[in-house]
């Protein structure tokens, strides 16, 4: 087994960068944010201020769940719901330079981390399909 | 590095048995679904038949891109529409007997793949939360 070569590797050469993240402003309604999500296919996606600077993550669990009513999906409520009532804040982050096992351990609870640099300007994210394919590569039994 | 133990490892010790999973009837409508979907919190879930025979999998987004319309959401048509219209069918399966690396390359690209027996009968799900915690252990460095 290639140890050597995993732990040489950093989160910067493992992650999805920026520009091709799908991800919605702070300051988007629900609505917004939902339809990138169907559209995308993606079940959550960060969220980023003006500035590219990650706020959170919004999903569409937390979306539908804000507007389940006792009858039906309130789905007319979307348009006057923000981003940042329903965003899920306390996810952990990386850095484009944190290695492969710190990599390991983040995408153990969550589908994908962001990745931030110490600003708190968005880099990218890892997602567990990138560690999974690494580790598939280097495990030759 | 601890290979003989993974690889030792099989799909039935990893899998979350049949009885922990959420899951839909093939003949419900996508409302229940959608209900399931939200209410779990889950984005997917399996499909499965009366017999409790491994049918597919459902999730949130090919729900709602099945009633996304021109101008909005059309949730109405969540009543007739049923799961087996939109249900995912072309998903690998695994047997509870596949050693560990046949589940990693199975979850590459799935977040969950449904062991089956061989009869079709549902007997849990391999998630890759469970192959990453899995690796975390073995993989010391
Ligand atoms: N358009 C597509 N083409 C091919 N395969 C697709 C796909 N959409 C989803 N998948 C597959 O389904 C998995 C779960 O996607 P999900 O949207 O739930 O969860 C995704 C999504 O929430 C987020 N994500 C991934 N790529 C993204 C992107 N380019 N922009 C924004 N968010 C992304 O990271 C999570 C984990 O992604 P990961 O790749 O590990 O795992 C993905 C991937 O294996
Ligand atoms: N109630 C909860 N408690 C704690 N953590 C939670 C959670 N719901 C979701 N998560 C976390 O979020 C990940 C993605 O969940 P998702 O619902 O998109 O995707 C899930 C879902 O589609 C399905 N799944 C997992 N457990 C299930 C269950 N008991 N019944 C039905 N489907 C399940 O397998 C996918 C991958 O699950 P995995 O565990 O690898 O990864 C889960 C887990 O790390």
């Amino acid at each position: 087994v290639e140890e050597k070569v995993m732990t040489d590797i950093l989160a910067e050469e493992l992650m999805i960068s920026s520009e091709k993240v799908a991800h919605v402003q702070i300051g988007n309604p629900l609505e917004h944010a939902l339809l990138v999500l169907v559209q995308s296919g993606y079940s959550a996606v960060p969220v980023l201020d003006s500035s590219y600077k990650f706020k959170g993550t919004i999903g569409k669990t937390k979306i539908l769940q804000s507007v389940l009513g006792l009858e039906r999906f309130e789905m007319e409520k979307l348009s006057t719901k923000k981003v940042e009532e329903v965003m899920n804040q306390d996810i952990p982050c990386l850095n484009k330079k944190d290695d492969f096992l710190t990599c390991l351990k983040a995408v153990i609870n969550y589908p994908f981390v962001c990745v931030v640099d110490n600003e708190g300007f968005f880099d990218g994210i890892l997602t567990r399909r990138a560690i999974l394919k690494q580790l598939n590569k280097n495990l030759h039994i």
